[in-house]
């Protein structure tokens, strides 16, 4: 059974996408059959994974509206263990159409679970903000996963994110549950990184990732290309901080 | 009269908050009357400016709901010249509640217009999404201005950017027109910023601001005091690159 984590924060540029893009690849790498879902319109994930909005056909969109499966609009990548859900701006439309509907946060949810067995992860990849979008993945997803940017802004937003979780859990997804807290583009040499990771780990513990993802310009240079950063430089110390992030992933769903 | 700007983008951490508080704060050290709106709810330009969700009363999703006026809620801040239009989570309640006004993107435009005889500028900070809380801004405002982070996925998302302006220009508000693209988080260091910065020139031409605002981390220090830039470290190259905005600003609107 699949394992369906969202990676979700509101707050704009945190790394929601380059993580998804290549904690997804990093995962496919260690042969894990491996769903990544663009659930936002901007369609980072679905350009970082080869497919720029003029490349994609049928998409996200149409499955949230019942017009497709989720199957039929599955693309193959790079990777042979890695499949995409691509989308488009049309994406956007899905937020006002969808508005009278009554089961309109479970669409994701019901459009997924046919592909519950097919797959060891999904992965949804959520736009910044905490609309209709995103709650169709948390209400679809086993977990979350949080990527934090080591800054002010970030780490403000962090507790109305988490208390939208526990609503979340508290009503539409009773089961969900917070996968991890990833520190994101973490530099070293200055101060507020340091601050804020200490803060972080004093309040949620275990609850973060001992993996750290580095500020790493290869990470940011791999999107142009449209492949993750361990086909573009698999030597750089951002490709090895996803594999091992990949690594802790396997391992810790291994003892459970 | 008022020159209304929204600061809008819907990439997410592009640099929209950092340029309302610090564009803000160096028109006001220039003498020029500026008010700040606040119009995301994630309410980073109230924190940044000062006022965090815990110390913010009456804000702008009561002057959206037609309870309050903005003069009631407006706050001062530490520059004599600068004002607030604070903000907090409950912002995000409005996006729906307004779903079926009638003049549902106009309320901003309307709350505004009686302060314009009061200010020389206006910023309106939106969120990272083009939904209703950033049209009423676009409606509202006389001129975008556009941050934009030297980066692959922030050029990817331009494009869609500028049509939905395009798009509100022949609607709801015919005469809005770009303030300029303001390149943020420029590292010279790397060959991605150059590449960027030097296709965004290409195609934009005089379009794009002369002021460059470095990666600087002052800048994303001072938000953990409430403070801009230049009441923090006025020597940073934060601080030189928005006070040089501000005047490359005044003096375009001197000419026109
Ligand atoms: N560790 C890192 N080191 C350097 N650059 C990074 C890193 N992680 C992400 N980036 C770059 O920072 C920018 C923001 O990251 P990304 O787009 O993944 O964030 P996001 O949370 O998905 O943004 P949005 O809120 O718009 O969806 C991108 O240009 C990306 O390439
Ligand atoms: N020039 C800069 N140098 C260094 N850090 C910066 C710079 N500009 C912004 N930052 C930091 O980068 C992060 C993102 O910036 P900011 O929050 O202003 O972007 P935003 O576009 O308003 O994000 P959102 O889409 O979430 O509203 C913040 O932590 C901020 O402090
Ligand atoms: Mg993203
Ligand atoms: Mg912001």
């Amino acid at each position: 059974m699949a394992r369906t984590i969202a990676i979700a924060n509101q707050k704009g540029g945190v790394g929601k996408t380059t993580t998804a893009v290549n904690l997804g690849a990093s995962l496919a790498a260690a042969e894990q059959r491996v769903l990544a879902v663009d659930m936002d319109p901007q369609g980072n994930l679905s350009s970082g994974l080869g497919y720029p909005k003029t490349e994609v056909g049928a998409h996200v969109y149409h499955v949230l509206g019942g017009e497709m499966s989720a199957e039929e609009v599955m693309l193959d990548t790079e990777l042979e263990y890695l499949k995409l859900l691509p989308t488009t701006t049309d994406l956007i439309g899905a937020e006002l159409e969808l508005v009278d509907a009554l089961d309109r946060h479970q669409r994701l949810a019901e459009a997924l679970a046919p592909l519950a067995r097919r797959f060891d992860y999904i992965l949804i990849d959520c736009p910044p903000s905490l609309g209709l979008l995103t709650l169709n993945s948390l209400v679809a997803a086993d977990t979350v996963l949080v990527p934090l940017q080591c800054e002010y802004y970030a780490l403000e937003g962090l507790g109305h994110l988490l208390s939208t979780i526990e609503r979340v859990r508290g009503s539409v997804n009773p089961n969900i549950s917070i996968e991890g807290i990833l520190l994101c583009m973490y530099d070293k040499r200055t101060n507020l990184t340091r601050q804020v990771a200490a803060e972080v780990r004093q309040h949620f513990g275990s609850q973060v990732f001992e993996s750290i993802v580095p500020r790493n310009v290869r990470l940011s240079e791999a999107p142009s290309f449209g492949k993750p950063v361990l086909l573009y430089d698999i030597d750089s110390a951002g490709a090895r901080a996803y594999l091992q992030l990949a690594r802790e992933l396997i391992d810790k769903h291994a003892r459970s």
